[in-house]
This record gives C-alpha cells, sequence and structure tokens, in this order.
C-alpha cells in the first residue's frame, strides 16, 4: 500500500545540504504495526511527513496504492492526504483559539458530518482520552500531556487507514502513556495501519515489524529479517 | 533557599475553577538534586512555574532565600527570576527568528557579556550537545530533540543558582538522555540546585530526592521519609 523506493530528502541552507534521509526504500502493507526508532536528528519526522504526504521529497519515487503520489499538485496533496492519513504530530498543531473538544471535531466538520453525530464522536474520543473535564479548555489551558491527548484524539477521530504518531507518548505518565497505545493498536486490530515514531523502547519493541533509523537511512528492518 | 507554605495555584474558566495546586509546602535546600514524577495534568509545570516566579500563586507564601518574593511586581519578579533561574520549557519557547546559537546566546547577551566570551561560552555549550553542526539553524530547521537541546543549553548556560527542567528528555533517544541527564547532573556537582520534571522513572530514581505529585497535591517526598 506505501512503497517507497529511492527516497531522499535533502534541506538546502544557504549553500550548505543537508541530507535529512537518503536511499529509503520500504514497502508497507494494508494493517501493518510498524515502530520507528532512531537517535535525535536520524530523519523520523522527516520520513513521516514524507510518507502523509506532508512534505515532498528531494528525489526516489512515492508509491501510495499503486498510484505514484510524487508528483501531484498542492490540492491533489492535500485530498489524498485528507482521505488516507491521521498524523499525530511531534509538536502536536493544535489550533490555539479552539478548545480541545473543537479541536477533536475539525476532521468530522471537513468530513460533512452532521452535528449531532459529531457531537457524540466527539465525546466518544474524549472519555477514551480521559479529556471529558478538559473538554472547554484551550490548548493554553491545558498540560502539555493532555494536549498530546487532544492531538492523537483528533488525528485518530476518522479511523483513517493510515495513522501516524510522532512519539505520541513523549509527554505522558508511564500508565497514561500505556492506555493510548493500547487504544492505537485497538485501532491497528480494526485494519488501520499504525506507524509509531518512538523514543521509548518498550513501546518499540511492542510493534510488530520495527525500523531502525541512524543518519537518514535505514539500518534495521525487522521485516528484512524474516526474508 | 526555596520555601512554599500553603501554595495553591487555581485557574478560573468562566465560572469554573480548576484547582491545579493545592497546599504545596515544600523546602528545598541549596545544592538539592531533586525530581518531580506525577500522572499528566498532576501540576508538575505549574509548580515548576511557581517556584521559577513564571507564575503567582493564588494563596500561599514563597519566600526565595527567606525574601518573601509572594507579593512582588512584575519587573522585581522578571529580575529575581532572571538572577536566580535557568527554565528548561516543556515546549522549550525558542526565538523563532534566531538560529541556535543565537537563541543559546541571548541569556549571556542579557548579562551584559562581551562578544569574545560569548561566542566561546556558546561555542562549549553547543559542544557538550552535540549541536556545533546545527549552529545556524532556526528552530524550524531543527529537529524535536535538537530543539530541545537549544533550551537546555540556553537555560544553563549561565550557571544559575537553580535549574529547573520540564521533562528535558522528552523527544530524546536513549543515549542523548543519559548525556544531557549527566551534564545536568555535573551543574548539580558544582552546586547548582536541580529540579527536574520527569515521566521518565529511570531518570526519577536516579534524584537524590523524588516527590510525587497527584492532583495538585504532593503524595510523597523521600525526604520525609528520612526524617
Ligand atoms: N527545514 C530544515 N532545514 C534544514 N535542516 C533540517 C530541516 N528540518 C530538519 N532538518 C534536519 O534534518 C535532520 C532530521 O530531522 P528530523 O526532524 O527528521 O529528525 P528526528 O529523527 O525526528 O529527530 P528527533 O528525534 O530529535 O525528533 C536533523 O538533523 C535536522 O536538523
Ligand atoms: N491556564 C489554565 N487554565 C485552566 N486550567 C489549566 C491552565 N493551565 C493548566 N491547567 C490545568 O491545570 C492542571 C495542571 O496542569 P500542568 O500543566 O501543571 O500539568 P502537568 O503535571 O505538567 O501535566 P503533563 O505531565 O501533562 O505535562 C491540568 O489539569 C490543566 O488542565
Ligand atoms: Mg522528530
Ligand atoms: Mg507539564
Amino acid at each position: 500500500m506505501i512503497r517507497l523506493s529511492g527516497l531522499g530528502k535533502e534541506f538546502l541552507l544557504g549553500d550548505q545540504r543537508v541530507h535529512a534521509l537518503r536511499d529509503i526504500n520500504l514497502r508497507i502493507g494494508r494493517g501493518e504495526y510498524l515502530s520507528i526508532m532512531g537517535p535525535s536528528g536520524s530523519g523520523k519526522s522527516t520520513l513521516l511527513n514524507l510518507i502523509a504526504l506532508l512534505d515532498r521529497p528531494s528525489n526516489g519515487d512515492y508509491l501510495l496504492n499503486d498510484r505514484n503520489v510524487t508528483g501531484l499538485d498542492d490540492d491533489s496533496l492535500a485530498r489524498v492526504r485528507r482521505e488516507n492519513f491521521g498524523f499525530v504530530f511531534q509538536f502536536f498543531h493544535l489550533i490555539p483559539r479552539l478548545t480541545a473538544a473543537e479541536n477533536i471535531e475539525v476532521p468530522l466538520i471537513l468530513a460533512g458530518q452532521e452535528p449531532r453525530q459529531r457531537r457524540a464522536r466527539v465525546q466518544e474520543a474524549m472519555a477514551s482520552y480521559g479529556l471529558i473535564d478538559r473538554a472547554g479548555h484551550r490548548p493554553d489551558q491545558l498540560s502539555g500531556g493532555q494536549r498530546q491527548r487532544v492531538a492523537i484524539a483528533r488525528a485518530t477521530i476518522m479511523r483513517p487507514a493510515v495513522i501516524l504518531a510522532d512519539e505520541p507518548t513523549g509527554n505522558l505518565d508511564q500508565t497514561t502513556g500505556k492506555q493510548v497505545i493500547s487504544l492505537l493498536e485497538q485501532l491497528n486490530q480494526e485494519g488501520i495501519t499504525l506507524i509509531l515514531v518512538t523514543h521509548d523502547a518498550a513501546i518499540g519493541e511492542h510493534a510488530t515489524r520495527r525500523i531502525k533509523l541512524i543518519d537518514g537511512m535505514i539500518t534495521e528492518d525487522t521485516a528484512e529479517l524474516a526474508a
């Protein structure tokens, strides 16, 4: 379903090139549960952004469900992204003027759902993530871990085909982190492809397939070992 | 040196009161090494902000070196804060238009240090935190963990009397996280009071004194056990 071949990303800083990712070859099937680990600065967020069509590669190809999405214009990219991906950002990107409940509701509004149905789904999501009594708080009135959970609820509420989570437990205590991971794993049980970037080895090891990134390159892929 | 008595903080949301902290009694001596752990939303960041004079309590008293700092005006508060505290924010608060090096340099400029001395100290700080080849990057051109390290370098570069770090390894891999903690512990060895909020039990247990916060109240304080 996701096929990256020879994918690379470099950033230009003045006349300096930063090779954030090089020669990424990766095939991810529908319903897989994959973790990506690696040192700070190794390219994990960059890779996640490319998969979720939030950014364009500098070289290589990206086939999504056999369709080449590498050369799409911005509008098509945005549409394919909305239809396929739920993204939990490393730093959340919540809308400052909206409450927790309103932030979570945004994807449902974009999808054209009815108010009554939206209300019910937002309630359910908030209950799952322990946010019911913070529903009316705006992001600056929430703790770090509460904002993180709002971001996760928002990313998952539409049951997208693929959920990408960039360090989803970085601001959570052990107990809350485990609850969040188990909720994400439940979605994976329902058939949703789950891709987690994490610095927590306990969480990374829990995935059925584990990828290691160092200096912009994949150095380990447990799917390759089995081959 | 830090004496909190009956300290409380509540937020007003419309007509609702959120009791973020209640009846905090805490004495922290010079040179102590203290960790604060607790569930997401339990009041850790709020407590750290009160100690660092970034916020005012709703009730109770705060004596800093025997001086009551509870009722100070904004300018005096800012001066006492700058003279005593180095703060690593949970979400960094770097200045977007400045490079990594310039962000780290800010406290030195505020302290009136000479350019040559500033350059040397910034170089040393960047070397310690593995940021030398990211010196010219702005925050949006850095990875999450690189931004976190810039925030830590900035908070520690003036060797303040007290360093408060709000989840300083939340975006770091194991190895980088350990390096960062050992640098902070070295500063503590030099006599600097170190207060760490963390969700990482391995890091929390490493402190000589450990405090647990639940629902805005201190439920455990290893200093009390010894008494
Ligand atoms: N816009 C940019 N311009 C230049 N360099 C960049 C830019 N964005 C990221 N980088 C660099 O690319 C590399 C990879 O960044 P990325 O954010 O993917 O790392 P990461 O693995 O997610 O790290 P972390 O674990 O710290 O979040 C880093 O070294 C970073 O400095
Ligand atoms: N400005 C505000 N208005 C209303 N409530 C607030 C405000 N700021 C924080 N809170 C609430 O106060 C409580 C404590 O927040 P705090 O940020 O101190 O938690 P924390 O222990 O640091 O959590 P985390 O581990 O998730 O970072 C939370 O329940 C939060 O929702
Ligand atoms: Mg990252
Ligand atoms: Mg916090």
